[in-house]
């Protein structure tokens, strides 16, 4: 199919020059977002100074504040029908993912697939993907306790001292057991992203959402596991495939968004079970 | 209440910090998938005894032994779908009614899917299983697309789908 972008009634959600999804809401027109890939060199310390430790199992340590971007635009294709819209994009031979739309179903889902991570430069990697929207959420972000009450975090900060973070990017990193929300006080919106796993997340950003998905660790960080994260199968590293379902709008009707948000969770968490019996040739299939 | 068990020991050691974390070292890893994958086989067969009764009409169709789950669904695969007509019976554990799309990994082609209940053909759609998927080392698949549909499903209940590949309509494959 020659077209470049999907959607349903709810968003329209298309590939820009540099590889970066745009999603764009119809019935919110103040409200879009772009997703993108990036990765993070983990720290190689000493793990004998307790401010040199390396990247592992326990801790994420970025050598550097900044994540690297993928330098080449990405290849994708379009594919559409009656049910299902969807893009099948390749950042690199590492990470791609499918971009999906359902018909009248009001979210977008982001089916990613990384690794394996590639390390025979000698440097672990860890993999994230963010949202940036143009949300103005003011340092402020909400993820969920295991599922129940949503806690307000707030970047740079802790409610009971006066913090100085010296690593800023995983100072502000905090669990998601299966949401992480934005919210824009003053233009009324709202973003959550919802996962099927817990995975961890921040918001670095005003109106983005940065989530970890892939990691890749050669050394061990000391703090008990006695082994570095580099599982291998095959012969190869780990590869990993998800889903991060993006859903939002307005607050207006914070009830009707919540029932939304709600609806959505327990119908990833508690999905249908499907079981299967093949008819074997020659025999009638059970009739209605 | 024995099968149970298996699945109930498994939750109980998954409960440790190293396994909710993934700090636990690789040969345990290993150890935690053995156990789940054991628990998560016998809870398949409690679930088809389960749907079995409820079809009270005796059909041998749903013998225990001849309902399958597929593990490897993440992964676009599913020994049991790819080279075969086949009979869905898809269970929804919510108290509420939900339109959920259901994927299913197939061959390219074009398929009739019935729901049993009242005869009638569902709208259904063929996507091709992206090459970053199909190229994962180690699967083992002759799936080249999924077969997607909306299944609308009663709270805490189950519906039937028929699947069936009317071969002679199949377009080649590129």
């Amino acid at each position: 199919v020659t077209a470049n972008s999907i959607g349903n009634e709810f968003y329209n959600v298309s590939v820009d020059e540099y590889g970066q999804v745009v999603v764009e809401w119809k019935k919110q027109k103040d409200m879009e977002l772009t997703q993108s890939f990036h990765y993070y060199d983990a720290m190689e310390g000493n793990n004998e100074e307790f401010r040199n430790r390396s990247s592992g199992a326990y801790i994420f340590r970025p050598k550097n504040t900044s994540a690297r971007n993928f330098v080449n635009s990405a290849s994708y294709e379009v594919h559409t029908g009656p049910l299902v819209e969807e893009i099948h994009q390749c950042v690199t031979d590492w990470i791609c993912q499918v971009i999906r739309v359902y018909s009248g179903m009001e979210y977008v889902e982001f089916d990613w697939l990384v690794g394996p991570i590639p390390v025979k430069d000698k440097i672990g990697k860890e993999v994230v993907t963010r949202y940036y929207s143009n949300l103005n959420s003011s340092g402020e972000f909400y993820t969920d306790s295991n599922g129940r009450e949503m806690l307000k975090r707030k970047r740079n900060y802790r409610p009971t001292w006066n913090l100085e973070l010296e690593e800023p990017i995983s100072g502000n990193y905090y669990p998601v057991t299966s949401k992480i929300s934005l919210k824009d006080d003053e233009k009324l919106l709202k973003l959550s992203l919802l996962t099927d796993r817990a995975e961890g997340g921040t918001s670095m950003r005003d109106g983005e959402i940065e989530m970890m998905i892939h990691r890749r660790l050669l050394k061990d960080d000391a703090f008990g596991v006695g082994e570095a994260l580099n599982e291998s199968a095959f012969g190869e590293g780990l590869v990993v495939r998800g889903s991060h379902y993006i859903i939002g709008g307005s607050i207006q009707n914070l009830d009707e968004l919540a029932v939304k948000e709600k609806t959505l969770a327990r119908q990833l968490l508690l999905r249908p079970w499907t079981f299967i019996q093949s008819i074997e040739k020659n025999s009638s299939a059970p009739t209605p | 209440e024995k099968q149970l068990e298996h699945f109930r020991e498994a939750m109980g050691v998954m409960q440790h910090h190293d396994a909710v974390t993934g700090t636990e070292k690789q040969l345990v890893a290993y150890d935690y998938a053995r156990i789940l994958y054991d628990g998560m086989q016998q809870g398949t067969n409690i679930a088809a005894d389960a749907i079995r009764k409820w079809r009270s009409t005796g059909n041998s169709n749903f013998a225990p032994e001849q309902m399958h789950t597929c593990m490897q669904l993440n992964i676009s695969t599913c020994l049991y779908t790819e080279d075969k007509d086949f009979v869905l019976a898809i269970y929804n554990p919510l108290s509420q009614k939900v339109v959920s799309p259901i994927r299913v990994p197939v061959q390219n082609g074009k398929y009739n899917v019935i729901d049993l209940a009242d005869g009638n053909e569902l709208t259904s759609q063929i996507v091709p299983i992206p090459n970053s998927v199909r190229e994962i080392p180690g699967r083992k698949s002759t799936s080249t697309h999924e077969l997607v549909f909306l299944a609308s499903l009663p709270p805490l209940g189950y519906k039937t789908y028929t699947v069936k590949r009317s071969s002679e309509n199949i377009s080649p494959q590129v």
